[in-house]
């Protein structure tokens, strides 16, 4: 969960 | 998206605009590291792999390819335009880039949200993006002089990061169960990388003068 959200950053 | 983050994305976009006018304007290099270039591309390629599985939105996928056709061409015009190349320090620019890319891969390897190959190499680029500026401070340091554009550069760098450090705050308050301990610690050892640089920037900017590092 935590890692997806990450991946919405450049 | 809020807009410190906008602004942040806007902001890197904005300081390899001016890397690249500079070279093209100037048909030089000088200043520039390779060596900090040549890991922002291995950055950009470990952590937009996901552009080949995941969507997220259009202007996450432009933004992406952006950094990465611009990371491509800098380092095409530093190794194989005629001209520019000439200006390359390759003298002054050896900073070993292993020592950053060994530590950050290792790190990676141990600290990560999952152990997959596409998230260790995604973690692995969130930890060298922290510290991928050094060679070009380290070369500003050994030549002293640094030129208004290279200065600006720099200076835009460490903005769009000090952006995203706010952004990480608007999100924390906004967003229901929003943590990101990697990319928060990480991000904030990077902006405390630009800390000395901020300074001298300042100061000149202030009194008006042309920007020097003390020795």
């Amino acid at each position: 969960e935590e890692a997806s959200a990450a991946h919405d950053e450049l | 998206m809020n807009i410190f983050r906008l602004a942040g994305d806007m902001t890197h976009l904005l300081s390899i605009i001016v890397l690249l006018l500079k070279i093209q304007a100037t048909k030089s290099c000088a200043g520039v590291s390779l060596k900090t270039q040549e890991l922002y591309a291995v950055v950009f390629v470990t952590r937009y792999l996901d552009l080949f599985y995941s969507f997220i939105s259009l202007y996450n996928t432009v933004m992406k390819i952006i950094f990465l056709l611009t990371a491509f061409t800098i380092i095409w015009y530093m190794r194989k335009h005629k001209v520019v190349c000439q200006t390359y320090d390759k003298e002054q620019d050896t900073f070993r880039v292993l020592f950053l890319i060994v530590p950050c891969f290792v790190l990676a390897l141990l600290v990560n949200h999952e152990m997959s190959v596409t998230e260790v190499l995604w973690t692995f680029s969130i930890y060298l993006e922290a510290v991928a500026i050094l060679p070009q401070l380290v070369l500003l340091q050994r030549t002293k002089n640094v030129d208004n554009l290279t200065g600006n550069y720099i200076f835009m760098l460490g903005s769009y990061r000090a952006l995203y450090l706010v952004n990480w705050v608007y999100r924390y308050f906004t967003e229901l169960g929003y943590r990101q301990w990697i990319v928060w610690v990480s991000g904030t050892v990077q902006t405390c990388v630009y800390l000395d640089f901020f300074y001298y920037y300042v100061q000149a900017w202030r009194n008006n003068e042309r920007m020097k590092l003390p020795g």
